[in-house]
C-alpha cells in the first residue's frame, strides 16, 4: 500500500536529501515524524523578516 | 453410483487387472524417447529400444510426483512412479439440455472440484473448458460431472450428472475425439436430463515437457519474441532456486544456445530442461509452491511443475477464465505478492528460493541498504506488470483475480488461526520490527491483521519540530520518493503512460493548483508499521472513495509503462485544509492483498501533524 501527498504548487520546499535521492530514482527509508519539508510561505516570510532586521536605518 | 451411459461391461472391467489397464493405457500413449526427439528435427524416434526404456522409466521407476500444491488448497501428496499413470486432459465440450437457461458444469475428481464458465442462455451450452488431472493407478479414477442451471432466482440448481471412470475411458479404443454421455436426474436416476459431450486424453509426456518449457519461457519472455537473453535466462534459473555461479550460468546458456545466436529459443530450452536436469539439476525448487525438487527425477519434476502451473487461477474455475494455457499458467504468479508469502508461500521463501535486492537509502543511518525480495516474486511481477501478455491478462480476468485473492487473504488474516503466523513474521523480520516500541505484547493480538495494524507506544515516533506547523513531516514508516513536479515524477519514477494528478485525485477533488503541485510517495512494505499519520496540521475537508484495482504498488509496477497503478488502484482521497500549506491532498492507495483502507478521522475533524489518521490492512 502507498500514501501519496500532493501539495499545491510552490507551497512546500522538500528536504534536499529526499529530492536528491529521488532524482536518482532511489527511495529513502523514513519513519513517521521525520522532517519532510518546510512551507515556502513561512520561509519567505522569515527571510523577509530577516531582511527587515537587517534593514539600514 | 450412477454409471455413465458409456457401453462398458462389468465383465470386461473385471477381466482386466490393474496391470492390463495400465498396459492398455500405455498403448494409448505416444511415448517417445526425448533424446531422439530433439536431435531428430522431426521429433521421431530412431530407436524402439530407447522408446521402451523411456516408457519403463515413466511407469516403473520409483520416484516422486506431486498431485497438487501446498499453496492453493490442493492436497500435497507424494506418489511413486508405480502409481503415476499420466496427466489426463479432460475437456468439457458442450451439452444438450431439455430447456434454455444459463449453464455451468463442474468436475469433481478426488478432493478437487473445478467448474466451467457460465454459458449463454441456451439449451446447447458450449464451454470447451479443459482441466489437467493427475491420474494415479491407486488414486481417484472417477470424475463426476455435474451440470447446473444458474439464474438470478435459482442459483446453481443441479440438473443432471454423470460419472466417468477415466482409466476405463482412456483404455477403450475409440476413433472419436469426444464422447457423449447421458446426464441423469439427481432425484431419479432413470430420468435423463440431457447429454454432455467431453473429451479426455493422456498428455504425451514429451508434450508435457515441451509445453512446460514454453510456459517457463513465457515467464521471462517479456517482449514475447520467443527467445531468452542471458540475463533473462539467469533470472529464470535463479528464481528456480539454483545457486550456480555466474560463469556456470554462462556455460549453461552456451550449452542451451545450440545455434550460437546469443538467444535461447523454446526448443533449445526444452532440450536443456530435458537433459541438463538429469546431469545437474537446474530446477531445485518449484516457484509456485516452493517444494524442493532435488530428490525427484526429471519427469516428476516436470509433472509437478506442470500441475502447479496449471493450478494457476485456483481450483474453482477451469482455465480461470483465461483463454489459453499460456495465459492460465500466469495465474499462479498473481498470487505471488510480497505481502502474502509469510502465510501461504513461506515454504517457497525458506527453501532455496533466491532473493533479489532493492536498494533503499536509509535516512537514519545515512547508508544504502539492500532490501530482500524473493527472486520469483520479482520475476512474476515483471511478467505481470512489464510484459504485453501481463497487460492483456488484466483485461481478461486478472483484475478480478487480484481482487478475489485479496479478499480471501483478508478473511484469512482476520481468522483466529492466522495469529499463529505472527511469530513467524516477527522472526523473518527480526532486524526490522522493533517489538519494544509496539504498544501491546504479541499475546494481545488475536489475529494477524490485528498485529498488522499494531499501534506504537506514545513517543515511539518523535515528531520533528512539533511546535512548528510550517514544517511538514513524513506520514508513514515507508520508502519515500518526492518530486517538485509531476514532470519530475514521470521522469524519475512513475512510468505509467496515463498517470496524471487529475487521474490520481479525480475530477471531484482536483483543482488547478494541484496540477503542477509537489508529489510525495510513501511506499509501505509488509514489515512496516501500517498506520499513517497527519503530515501537516489541518482540518479534513472531505473524503472521496475511488473504487479500483488492486495492482501491486511495488516499483516493478510503478516503473512499468504498461501499468497505471496510482490512477487505477482503489484509493481514498482526502483533502486537508491547512494554514501553512493551503490544501494538501492525502491519497491512501490499496494494493494486492492489502486493499483495506480505514480512516480514524471524519470530515471536519482537526488533526495535529503526527496524529494518527488511519491504517491499511489485509483484505480487498
Amino acid at each position: 500500500s502507498t500514501v501519496i501527498c500532493v501539495f499545491e504548487k510552490d507551497v512546500i520546499e522538500i528536504d534536499e536529501d529526499i529530492l536528491a535521492n529521488s532524482a536518482r530514482s532511489l527511495e529513502t527509508l523514513v519513519s513517521v515524524g521525520m522532517t519532510l519539508g518546510v512551507a515556502k510561505k513561512k520561509r519567505s516570510e522569515g527571510i523577509s523578516r530577516d531582511l527587515e532586521d537587517c534593514k539600514l536605518e | 453410483g450412477h454409471g455413465s451411459s458409456r457401453d462398458t461391461s462389468e465383465s470386461e472391467r473385471e477381466g482386466e487387472g490393474g496391470s492390463s489397464r495400465i498396459s492398455r493405457l500405455k498403448q494409448r500413449l505416444h511415448v517417445r524417447g526425448h533424446h531422439h526427439d530433439h536431435e531428430g528435427a522431426g521429433g521421431e524416434d530412431k530407436d524402439g529400444g530407447d522408446r521402451h526404456h523411456h516408457r519403463h522409466r515413466i511407469f516403473r521407476r520409483r520416484s516422486r510426483a506431486i498431485s497438487g500444491t501446498g499453496s492453493g488448497g490442493l492436497h500435497q501428496k507424494l506418489i511413486s512412479a508405480d502409481d503415476f499413470a499420466g496427466i489426463a486432459r479432460l475437456t468439457l465440450v458442450s451439452a444438450e439440455m431439455k430447456f434454455k437457461d444459463k449453464w455451468l458444469a463442474c468436475v469433481s475428481f478426488g478432493e478437487q472440484t473445478f467448474r466451467t464458465e457460465v454459458s449463454d442462455h441456451t439449451d446447447k451450452p458450449v464451454w470447451s473448458s479443459e482441466k489437467k488431472l493427475l491420474l494415479e493407478r491407486n488414486g481417484p479414477h472417477v470424475a463426476r460431472i455435474s451440470v447446473f442451471e444458474t439464474n438470478r432466482i435459482s442459483r446453481n440448481n443441479l440438473v443432471g450428472f454423470c460419472e466417468i471412470d477415466l482409466i476405463e475411458y482412456l483404455t477403450q479404443d475409440s476413433d472419436s475425439d469426444f464422447e457423449i454421455f447421458d446426464l441423469h436426474d439427481p432425484s431419479s436416476p432413470e430420468l435423463i436430463e440431457g447429454k454432455i459431450s467431453l473429451s479426455c486424453s493422456i498428455e504425451d509426456p514429451m508434450e508435457t515437457e515441451k509445453s512446460f518449457a514454453r510456459r517457463i519461457l513465457s515467464i521471462v519472455d517479456y517482449n514475447e519474441d520467443g527467445h531468452l537473453s542471458l540475463s533473462e535466462f539467469s533470472a529464470l534459473i535463479k528464481a528456480f532456486g539454483n545457486q550456480v555461479a555466474t560463469d556456470k550460468k554462462e556455460e549453461l546458456f552456451k550449452a542451451a544456445d545450440k545455434n550460437g545466436d546469443g538467444l535461447v529459443s523454446v526448443d533449445e530450452l526444452a532440450y536443456l530442461l530435458a537433459f541438463q536436469q538429469e546431469k545437474e539439476p537446474l530446477m531445485n525448487c518449484c516457484p509456485v509452491c516452493g517444494e524442493s525438487l532435488e530428490l525427484s527425477d526429471k519427469l516428476n519434476t516436470v509433472v509437478h511443475l506442470t500441475l502447479c502451473f496449471d493450478e494457476g487461477t485456483g481450483n474453482q474455475v477451469m482455465t480461470g477464465g483465461f483463454l489459453t494455457d499460456k495465459q492460465a499458467s500466469y495465474g499462479w504468479m498473481f498470487k505471488l505478492s510480497e505481502w502474502a508469502h509469510f502465510a501461504s508461500y513461506d515454504v517457497g521463501l525458506n527453501f532455496g528460493a533466491s532473493a533479489s535486492h532493492i536498494l533503499v537509502f536509509d535516512r537514519k543511518t545515512k547508508r544504502l541498504v539492500e532490501e530482500l525480495i524473493d527472486g520469483k516474486i520479482v520475476l512474476s511481477m515483471r511478467a505481470i506488470y512489464q510484459s504485453k501478455i501481463g497487460l492483456r491478462l488484466m483485461d481478461r480476468g486478472a483484475k478480478e483475480l487480484l481482487q478475489s485473492i485479496s479478499e480471501k487473504q483478508g478473511k484469512k488474516m482476520n481468522s483466529l488461526e492466522s495469529a499463529k503466523d505472527i511469530p513467524k513474521f516477527v522472526e523473518f523480520f527480526k532486524d526490522q520490527i522493533n517489538l519494544a516500541e509496539v504498544k501491546y505484547p504479541l499475546e494481545h493480538f488475536k489475529t494477524f491483521n490485528e498485529f498488522f495494524i499494531r499501534e506504537l507506544k506514545p513517543g515511539a515516533r518523535p515528531i520533528s519540530v512539533m511546535e512548528r506547523d510550517d514544517i511538514a513531516i513524513c506520514a508513514a514508516d515507508s520508502r519515500l520518493t518526492a518530486f517538485k513536479s509531476v514532470q519530475d515524477s514521470l521522469r524519475f519514477w512513475i512510468k505509467g503512460r496515463k498517470f496524471s494528478i487529475q487521474g490520481l485525485l479525480g475530477n471531484e477533488i482536483c483543482s488547478s493548483t494541484f496540477l503542477d503541485g509537489t508529489l510525495i510517495i510513501f511506499r509501505l512494505a509488509p514489515q512496516d508499521y501500517h498506520r499513517f499519520h497527519f503530515p501537516v496540521t489541518g482540518t479534513i475537508e472531505q473524503f472521496v472513495n475511488v473504487p479500483g484495482c488492486l495492482y501491486t504498488v511495488n516499483p516493478v509496477a510503478v516503473n512499468s509503462e504498461y501499468c497505471n497503478v496510482f490512477t487505477e488502484n482503489k484509493r481514498v482521497v482526502s483533502i486537508i485544509s491547512t494554514a501553512d500549506f493551503g490544501k494538501v491532498a492525502f491519497v491512501a492507495i490499496g494494493a494486492t492483498m492489502v486493499g483495506s483502507i480505514t480512516f480514524l478521522k471524519e470530515e471536519g475533524d482537526h488533526g495535529k501533524k503526527g496524529d494518527e489518521l488511519g491504517y491499511f490492512s489485509f483484505g480487498g
